[in-house]
This record gives structure tokens, sequence and C-alpha cells, in this order.
């Protein structure tokens, strides 16, 4: 494991540190969408079904039921919770993410290294996660103003993607039997291209020390 | 599973 996949796993794991703190700690959810907590929760669920059948490392082990626990806690506070659910920006949050999952299932059942069960639903889950941030991207743009909390969380996801990215560079050039893993780069260079927009005004917040405001 | 490597990223 070299140092970037290590700081991406990092702020990946920040980030969904950041979420949880905000609804636990605020008992508040206002700004997150409900939609992109359940796209990322198939996709855990999808991605780490080989976590009782084949092991990596203890590292990797404990880092899939971090984020296979977290992603469901989160999804319980929100719709469970009966204070923090109440929070929740329903009627802005109106992205149709149902009809995400569909095309990617059916994609990866197209474009896919092996097909079995396990690595479809491996692959499908790479597919969903990167468009899974769009009904939050979708809800931020209509908000507008963002809390500080929100937007340190997508700002953590899109940093983590972006140090995936670097890894992937790493282990091409630093690795002898890495090979070449065109569905998993392409789709992550996607991903980390939908927070490109984000980014920008995320950063000019930080420098100019204002509160994040996306544009309408 | 014949590449054990293959997806030991998260």
């Amino acid at each position: 494991m070299n140092i970037f996949r290590l700081a991406g796993d990092m702020t990946h794991l920040m980030s969904v540190l950041v979420l949880l703190l905000k609804i636990h700690t605020i008992k508040s959810c206002a700004g997150i969408s409900l939609k992109t907590q359940e796209l990322y929760a198939l996709v855990f669920a999808a991605r780490y079904l080989d976590i009782f059948t084949h092991y990596y490392s203890l590292y990797n082990t404990v880092m899939k039921l971090i984020f296979l626990g977290s992603s469901f806690s989160i999804l319980w506070y929100m719709k469970r919770h009966k204070v923090v659910r109440r929070s929740y920006d329903k009627d802005q949050d109106t992205f149709r993410h149902h009809f995400l999952v569909l095309p990617c299932l059916v994609l990866a059942l197209l474009i896919n290294e092996k097909f079995t069960f396990k690595e479809v639903m491996w692959t499908f889950s790479i597919y969903l996660e990167a468009v899974a941030i769009l009904p939050q991207l979708v809800l931020l743009q209509r908000t507008r103003n963002v809390d500080n909390l929100t937007g340190q969380y997508v700002f953590l996801l899109g940093a983590y993607r972006g140090l995936y990215i670097i890894n992937w560079i790493y282990r091409y050039f630093a690795e002898p039997t890495y090979s070449t893993h065109w569905i998993t780069w392409i789709s992550g260079l996607l991903q980390t291209l939908l927070y490109a927009d984000f980014f920008y005004y995320y950063i000019n917040s930080v420098k100019n020390n204002v509160r994040l405001q996306l544009p309408a | 599973d014949s590449q054990p490597e293959l997806h030991d990223e998260l």
C-alpha cells in the first residue's frame, strides 16, 4: 500500500466521520442528500460481498466493516431517528436516484472483467459509485448556502477520489504485477470530474474565508 | 478467484 492510497482511504474515512459527527452531535442532517446516502450504502453492500469469503488484510476487512456500518447508520439516522429525520430537506432532495441504479446494473452486465455474480456486482458498485454523488451535488446547488460540515464532507469525498487516481498512477509505474484496470480508472476519473465545479467554489470560499455559496 | 490482488482497494 502506498501513501496516496492510504491518504485516499483516510480522507474517505474522515468524510464519513464528519457526516456522522454532524448528525450525531448537532442532531441535524440538513443539506445531506438521503438519495446519495442510499446509493452509497448500496455501493458498499454490492462491493464488499467478498468480506467474509476473501481475506486481503486486517486493514481491508476493518475498513470495509467501518464503511458498511457507517453508511447504514447514516441511513438509520436519516430515516428513523426521531429528531434527525425532521431536519431532512425532503422537498429539495428530489433527484430520482433509482434511475441511476438500473443503467449501472445493465452496464455492469455488459462491461465487466469476468462474468460471475460477485464480479458483476463489484463492477456495478464501481459504476454506481461514480454517479452516487449527483443527488448530493444537486441538493447543494438548490440549497446554495452550504454549512461548513456539509461542505467539508463533500470536499473530503472529492479529495478521496483525487488521491485514488494518483494512487493508480503510482501503482501503474511502481508495481510490476499491477495490470491495467480500465473499468476502475475511467469510472474513477468520471467521478472525480463531477467534483471539479464544487471544488472550485469550495476552495474560493476557504481562500476568502466566507461561507460556501454555490451559483444558482 | 484467480487474481486475489484484483480488488485489494476499497
